[in-house]
């Protein structure tokens, strides 16, 4: 454990938190995106099935029971409890774009051909690409809540700093893994006309709206 | 052989 594992999971944990209180109090899911919640707690279920075969420490345990409970959570908000202030139809996003050419990567490219290695492959590919549905439906409204911002701001900086992490891990302790290297590069690129939109208007006191 | 990864991480 470094300070840039440490504290990109506290970001994520935290961008995880907001999105949930947001929805809570404001009793609503509108410009939140139905389905990368649903992508995302694939990505947790199919990525920490080793729960159920291997202890790792009471933090790693932990921290991937948080995640998953609280992805549910956020899926259970937006399509059961506040289903009507869904914007299904701004969430248009075609996920079977994403899920059956990353399936098929994992299948092709893992670290060893077993179930539960090719699940973790996959969950680290679709995790790459898991907020595309997100990023869509804002270019396609033009324009996302404040909230909604920082969510994706802490969202992005979480796989921004585990990249800093990879890179210690590989200068201190040899250990180098290019899957997840490579998926969270991916990730993190995905992020970065957000990361500049967030740094030029929210940041500076506006609302994130993309021109017409 | 050793794990390429380790799943310790989140």
């Amino acid at each position: 454990m470094n300070v840039f594992r440490l504290t990109g999971d506290l970001s994520h944990l935290a961008a995880i938190i907001i999105l949930l209180l947001k929805i809570w109090k404001s009793r609503s899911c509108a410009g939140i995106s139905g389905k990368s919640q649903i992508l995302f707690a694939v990505v947790f279920t199919t990525r920490y099935l080793d729960l159920l075969t291997s202890f790792i420490s009471l933090y790693n345990t932990s921290m991937k029971l948080i995640y998953i409970g609280c992805a549910y959570a956020t899926v259970y908000l937006i399509y059961m409890k506040f289903r009507a202030t869904y914007d299904g139809n701004h969430d248009s996003f075609r996920v079977e774009f994403l899920v059956v050419p990353v399936g098929g990567l994992a299948v092709l490219i893992n670290h060893n051909f077993s179930l539960m290695e090719i699940l973790w492959t996959f969950s680290i590919y679709l995790e790459s690409v898991a907020i595309l549905p997100q990023l869509f439906m804002i270019s396609k409204t033009g324009e996302a809540e404040t909230i909604t911002t920082h969510y994706l701001f802490c969202l992005g900086l979480y796989r921004a700093l585990y990249l800093l992490n990879w890179i210690w891990r590989y200068y201190f302790e040899g250990f180098l893994d290019m899957i997840a290297i490579l998926a969270g590069l991916v990730q993190t690129i995905l992020y970065c006309d957000f990361f500049y939109l967030y740094v030029t208007k929210v940041l500076k006191g506006k609302k994130l709206s993309l021109p017409a | 052989g050793s794990p390429v990864h380790s799943k310790d991480e989140l």
